[in-house]
């Protein structure tokens, strides 16, 4: 089973359609591994983005070094994923 | 012995689980709710969809579909809860049994169980099929790229390794082939509604091409009405459009296929979340998630049923 751990999840909001065409750029580095949640579509849109834990760094260095703005929506992808497991078990123990 | 009313509606489930659970839906509701095959797989599990109909021969029908995308739980988990809300309500709400005096309602919730049976044994951030790509070591093609509307268009990808890779060729897929093939079969369906998470949208023709629909009016007005029913729940604002003006280009979609192939009225929802848990959604927020989008939904099967065409 493929784990997360670390993984987090940018909430990116691009300013204009430069950082937008940055931002695909992004996505198509296959080395980085990045995984749209939303993808990039306008700047009135967010772009959701999961990044691997290893490729963290170099993903924010690349949007602080082209000053396009983001927040962190999920600090760790797995600690969601533990907590849904969790939940299902103790559901289906009931 | 099992019942529907054992059923934990509030809890994420495997595909067994489901499956299991469609079965005791249709002993619960013998007279007029059955479950189809309409076809099988890429790795041959069966592709069920619940029949909710009560008489009459080839009546009008109307099409959901939910999972599409296998790591949207949220939507088939407001397929079942809503799909049990139909198969309670036919005799007991006038709406639901307005619309199944006249119309059938096919309701696929697993729409892509290679993909979901995936998400649970070993990649939960999985979300296409789960189809070998030949010459690549990518697997899969996104189900929402693959029909034969704008096939291969801007919008859609055509590297197997990419999320929105379209496949090699139209209704590739044997997901979408055999929707294609019900849908062409039954020759009277009047609405397709594709339910995929998240970004609280709602959408309508077209995404691979910036023509407006012929019912472009229509279709905004039904689903400017269907928003603000949803909103008025508890609140969870929705945008609406085409899916080229709300959000991009999106080529060779469900809606696409099903309007160009004379469906009307087709629309794709984007469930809830808003920027906090993304397809990861609690599952503390399934029901309200579910209750929220049914008013909505009866919206535009009301309307369907009352506009004929």
């Amino acid at each position: 089973e493929q784990l997360f751990v670390g993984d987090q999840v940018l909430r990116v909001m691009a300013s204009d359609e430069e950082q937008i065409t940055l931002l695909r750029v992004l996505g198509e580095q296959a080395e980085l591994q990045v995984d749209f949640w939303r993808h990039p579509t306008s700047p009135s849109h967010p772009a959701d983005l999961r990044v691997p834990f290893p490729n963290l760094q170099a993903v924010k260095i690349f949007l602080e070094s082209n000053s396009i703005s983001y927040s962190i929506m999920i600090e760790d992808v797995q600690k969601l994923l533990d907590e849904e497991k969790k939940t299902m078990t103790k559901s289906r123990r009931i | 012995e099992r019942s529907t009313s054992t059923f934990n509606f509030a809890s994420y489930h495997t595909l067994d689980e489901i499956y299991d659970w469609m079965d005791t839906l249709v002993d619960d509701h013998p007279s007029f709710v059955s479950k189809i095959q309409i076809g099988q797989s890429y790795e041959n599990r069966p592709l069920y969809v619940l029949k909710f109909s009560t008489g009459g021969s080839n009546r009008s029908a109307i099409w959901l579909d939910t999972g599409i995308h296998a790591r949207e739980w949220i939507t088939q988990a407001t397929g079942i809860w809503t799909a049990n809300k139909i198969a309670k309500g036919y005799g007991q709400d006038p709406s639901i049994t307005t619309i199944l005096d006249s119309m059938d309602i096919f309701f696929e919730i697993v729409t892509n169980p290679d993909g979901f049976a995936f998400t649970h044994s070993s990649n939960r951030m999985w979300r296409k099929t789960r189809s070998i790509n030949a010459g690549s070591h990518c697997v899969g093609v996104d189900p929402n790229r693959n029909w034969d509307a704008g096939f291969g268009g801007s919008g859609s990808s055509s590297n197997p390794c990419s999320e929105i890779y379209c496949g090699p060729y139209a209704h590739s897929e044997s997901e979408v082939k055999a929707i294609v093939d019900f849908i062409h079969g039954h020759g009277n369906v009047k609405s397709v509604i594709s339910i995929h998470s998240y970004s609280q949208m709602l959408l309508f023709p077209y995404g691979y091409k910036r023509t407006p629909a012929a019912d472009h009016q229509e279709l905004n007005e039904l689903a400017k009405k269907a928003v603000s029913d949803l909103a008025a729940v508890y609140g969870t604002k929705y945008t609406y459009g085409s899916i080229m003006g709300t959000i991009y280009m999106a080529a060779g979609t469900t809606i696409d296929w099903a309007y160009d192939n004379g469906v009307k009225y087709s629309f794709t929802f984007e469930l809830r979340d808003t920027g906090r848990y993304g397809f990861l959604l609690p599952s503390t927020q399934i029901i309200p998630t579910a209750t929220e989008t049914w008013p909505a939904l009866l919206d535009i099967m009301v309307h369907t049923l009352e506009h004929p065409y």
